[in-house]
Order: structure tokens, then C-alpha cells, then sequence
């Protein structure tokens, strides 16, 4: 289970970082 | 989109497997876009994560018994932590030049890396889980194997005694297995099994008790063996369906690519 919740960290903190990434992409599209 | 076989697997992976797609689209419809804004912060969450993730996955390796998983597990371990570095390097890139192209094929390959590397270490450790399934199964196919000597009441009684809880366990246990796949055959496949050896199991005891029975009162026994034969071989075959089952995944890790 905690290796599970380790998991979905990595994976919340990278859609972060994506979503961050693609704003400034979004306004020019 | 890749499928995931379980719903554990699909709830961490599904919200960035969009994520990314959503990415990797922009950045090749937009080439000369924007400038990217500072990515440090969220940058160093990641490897933050990953740096957990690291010391957790090396602690699950150390306390598992399961030679396979501790010999993949570290590989998707390196895959992730390696993605980590190519995030860290996009993000410093970007820094100095926020419109570098580089810095945003490092962005997508990290991202990409991260998605592989967790999803390698999710079906990794899941596989690992399935083997555990498998060895209750086979603790009780291998009762199956001693139904043919026991000629005992006493026996009998000794049997049950042993089979009851293994049999159980394996029940709950794939029944909680079942209720994770995203596979809806594969969950109805696994049901049936589950409610066949539920009804198969009296139909053995009972067989077994009558084969003893006769025994004990020598009159002919050929019928009773066959008969309880044949809730052997139903049970067994029952069981065998069920190992196969379990290890029957739509995940395919070519996917992402």
C-alpha cells in the first residue's frame, strides 16, 4: 500500500508540472 | 490510451497518461510557442517523489521474499529516477532559455519516462501480488493430490480441517482480486471459477467420506473412487483456470511508446 501512495505522488506532482507546462502553451493555441 | 488491468493501477496512471497526451500535442502543434514558464518548483516536487518513491520501493525490495519482484523492481526504480533527471535538466534549460525546443523534448521524454517507470513499477509489484494468489492455489491443488490415499475417517476429518482455510482464503482473496481488474471477462471468468469450486468442494468431501465408507465395509469401491475422481479433477481443473486467469493482463508497456 505504501509503495502504491509513493506511486500516486510521483504521478500527482507530474501532472502538476504538466499542467504548468501547458498553460503557457494553451494561450498561444 | 494504454488500458489498465486493475483499478488500482488505472486511478494513480490515468489522470497523467492525459496529462501527457495533452503535452505531447501542443508541444508539436505549437513548435515556436511561448516561452515556458519557470519549472523548478514543480520540477523538484517530482524528484522529491521520486526520491520517496525510491526508499520506499528499495524497502518493499528488501522485505519481499519474491525473488522475481526483487529482481525487476529495481530497474523500474532506475527508469523512474532517471526520468527525474531529464525534468530537472528540461527545467535548468529553461531557465536560461525559455523557448528552448531541447528543454521541451526533455520535458516530454521525462514525463514520458516518469509514466513508463511508474507504470513498469505498478505492473511489477501487481505481478508480484497475482503470485501470492497463485501460490494459495496451489497450496490447494496440492491437497488435491493426497485425496487419493487418505482411506481414514480420521483422515478425512484432518483433511477438511487443513483444505477449509486454504480454500476460503483463496475464495476472498481472488474474489477481492476479481472486484480490481478493469477486464470485465476476466472478472466474470474468475467468478465462475470462484463458484464452482464453492460448489465442487462438499460434493469432494462427500465422495470422499462414501469412498471410505465402502472401504470399511468392503464392499466395491470402484464407483466411489470414480466419483470422487471426478470432483478431484473438477476442483483441480477449476484451480488451474483460476492461475491462469489471474495472470491474464491487457496491459501492454508498448503502449507508451
Amino acid at each position: 500500500e505504501i509503495i502504491l501512495d509513493a506511486a500516486k505522488s510521483i504521478i500527482e506532482a507530474t501532472a502538476a508540472l504538466l499542467r504548468a507546462a501547458s498553460a503557457s502553451q494553451r494561450e498561444l493555441m | 490510451m494504454p488500458v489498465f488491468h486493475t483499478k488500482t493501477i488505472e486511478s494513480i496512471l490515468e489522470p497523467v497518461a492525459f496529462q501527457v497526451s495533452r503535452l505531447v500535442i501542443l508541444h508539436e502543434e505549437a513548435e515556436d510557442g511561448n516561452a515556458m514558464p519557470d519549472l523548478s518548483k514543480p520540477v523538484e516536487a517530482v524528484s522529491w517523489a521520486v526520491e520517496n518513491l525510491t526508499k520506499v520501493g528499495k524497502e518493499t525490495i528488501n522485505k519481499s521474499d519474491d525473488q522475481i519482484l526483487r529482481a525487476d523492481m529495481p530497474n523500474s526504480l532506475q527508469r523512474v529516477d532517471r526520468a527525474a533527471r531529464l525534468l530537472e535538466e528540461a527545467a535548468y534549460m529553461l531557465k536560461s532559455d525559455p523557448y528552448s525546443q531541447q528543454a521541451r523534448q526533455l520535458l516530454i521524454e521525462g514525463s514520458r519516462g516518469i509514466l513508463q517507470g511508474t507504470s513498469s513499477l505498478l505492473l511489477c509489484f501487481d505481478e508480484s501480488e497475482v503470485r501470492k494468489l497463485i501460490k494459495s492455489c496451489q497450496k490447494v491443488l496440492a491437497y488435491m493430490q493426497v485425496v487419493e490415499v487418505i482411506e481414514r475417517m480420521e483422515d478425512l476429518v484432518t483433511f477438511v480441517k487443513d483444505l477449509t482455510p486454504a480454500l476460503t482464503k483463496v475464495s476472498r482473496d481472488v474474489n477481492l482480486r476479481q472486484r480490481e481488474l478493469t477486464h470485465q471477462a476476466h472478472r466474470e471468468l474468475l467468478l465462475r471459477c470462484l463458484e464452482n469450486l464453492k460448489q465442487e468442494a462438499p460434493g469432494l468431501i462427500s465422495s470422499m467420506k462414501t469412498y471410505i465408507q465402502l472401504l470399511n465395509s468392503k464392499s466395491s469401491t470402484q464407483h466411489a473412487a470414480e466419483n470422487r475422481n471426478y470432483h478431484t479433477g473438477r476442483m483441480v481443473h477449476e484451480l488451474n483456470e483460476i492461475i491462469r486467469v489471474l495472470q491474464l493482463t491487457t496491459y501492454d508497456d508498448d503502449e507508451w511508446d
